[in-house]
């Protein structure tokens, strides 16, 4: 059974998709099979995959959330890493959000959709939009971990409370398994010392379940999601690259079980 | 009567606030008075001009959209700066979101708030949350202008298809005077040339709607917000504070009516 991680922060820019992507893909150069399953309308996950507009529009997770007979693997596109996979979004799952709420446990479509498939995988990472609608909720509800991208900034960490009240509701209400699993502070600058001041607060907060790796700002890794490209493919040397595969050592504890 | 400016891109983390304060903040340094109304449940623009989270909890936008014979002026603070004043929010915005949808004409709740206050402003700011949610849509509804940030990074560039096409419903349902009249490209990393491509993008998509005044990236603006002081407190000759200034000017069009 794969382990489901939903990335999720309410916080907009924070680094979510970037690391559903570039972790995705050094899991998937460990040798694990990897899902990206694409909850943002925006499709950024998709993009930061090579994954084109056009191709989202035939299948996409807005028909999988829709249509209560059709399994992820009717969605499911492989990319240019191997082992790493992806079930892309489309502009029209914005309207999802719409049409689930009409329905009965709108939060579980997700779920559902989860077990009428084979997810043959050893990771499924979930790419949440910015904010606590339907469709995070829905991540949230469908995973048993939940990842939070951390930006080292002052803004950033402020929303965290919000986010921790959320993952309570959810597990009370919609999913007892969920954990809060893993926090990664991302998007260090070195250039301030504001960065080392919200680790510290980090690591006061949430402990042990904060990673060592921290993922530093870097240029090469905004320049990646133009070519459609992991870093690891992208740049394959560049000081993200190197984080983000230290990050999946940490993430996985270490050797592929195929 | 002012003019109300809605800052909105569902896009997440691409500079909304930081241009409501500090666009906020040079137009009442030009002597225009004006409001920043804060719509987000983080409370991130609230923080930026130094409104504690007690200040917050007495009365904040929530109280105001949710008691229908509030006035604006029984939740408005004055801030640091002479001239410009916020509407802040506070966490149960959040539920506001749940609580409003039950009733009538969710979405013109801030504009019937504006309608039974004396808005005695040149200027009203609107930061709106990373989604297009109903909380966006309030403000959207009660504004005659809309004001897009575009960071200059690859992602940015997708969301904005999806926010003109909730514009358009937005003006033919809900808001007629609403018009998309300012859009302005914000933190400009000279080290890349993916920002200029960007640039060069957004100026083809909408023309004499992009401000000439490009906003850099700089470490001093994301410093400013942990001392809750907008830039022109926090280092009134650095490089973010001069480019703000420009903006204030080009968004003005030059001398305050006082
Ligand atoms: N470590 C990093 N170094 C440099 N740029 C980064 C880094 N991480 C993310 N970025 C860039 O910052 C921007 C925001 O990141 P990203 O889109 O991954 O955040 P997000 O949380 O998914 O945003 P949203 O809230 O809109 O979903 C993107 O343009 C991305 O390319
Ligand atoms: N020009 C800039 N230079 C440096 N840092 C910036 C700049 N503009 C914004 N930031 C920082 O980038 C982060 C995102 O900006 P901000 O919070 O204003 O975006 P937002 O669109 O309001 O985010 P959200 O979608 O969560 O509401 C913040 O930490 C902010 O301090
Ligand atoms: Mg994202
Ligand atoms: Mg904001």
């Amino acid at each position: 059974l794969p382990r489901v991680i939903a990335v999720a922060n309410q916080k907009g820019g924070v680094g979510k998709t970037t690391t559903v992507v570039n972790l995705g893909a050094c899991l998937a150069e460990l040798g694990y099979r990897t899902l990206i399953v694409d909850l943002d309308p925006q499709g950024n996950a998709s993009t930061g995959v090579g994954i084109t507009e056009e191709r989202r529009r035939e299948t996409s997770m807005y028909h999988v959330l829709i249509d209560d007979e059709l399994p992820m693997e009717e969605a499911t596109f492989p990319t240019d890493v191997p082992n790493l996979f992806i079930a892309p979004a489309s502009l029209d799952l914005a309207a999802a959000e719409v049409e689930l709420r009409s329905g009965f446990a709108a939060e579980l479509y997700l779920r559902a959709a989860f077990e009428r498939s084979k997810l043959d995988y050893d990771f499924v990472l979930i790419d949440c939009p910015p904010s606590l609608g339907l469709l995070t909720t829905n991540g949230l509800a469908a995973a048993q971990e939940v990842l939070i991208p951390i930006q080292c900034e002052y803004y950033a960490l402020e929303g965290t409370g919000q986010l921790l009240v959320t993952l309570e509701k959810v597990r009370k209400k919609l999913n007892r398994s969920l954990e809060l699993s893993t926090v990664v502070c991302v998007m260090y600058d070195a250039r301030t010392n504001l960065a080392d001041r919200v680790i510290e607060v980090v690591r006061e907060n949430f402990g042990d379940k904060v990673c060592k790796t921290v993922v530093p700002r870097t240029v090469r890794l905004s320049e990646a999601p133009e070519l459609g490209q992991p870093i690891i493919l992208f740049d394959s040397s560049s000081r993200g690259a190197i984080a983000y595969r230290e990050l999946a050592k940490e993430v996985s504890g270490g050797t592929p079980p195929r």
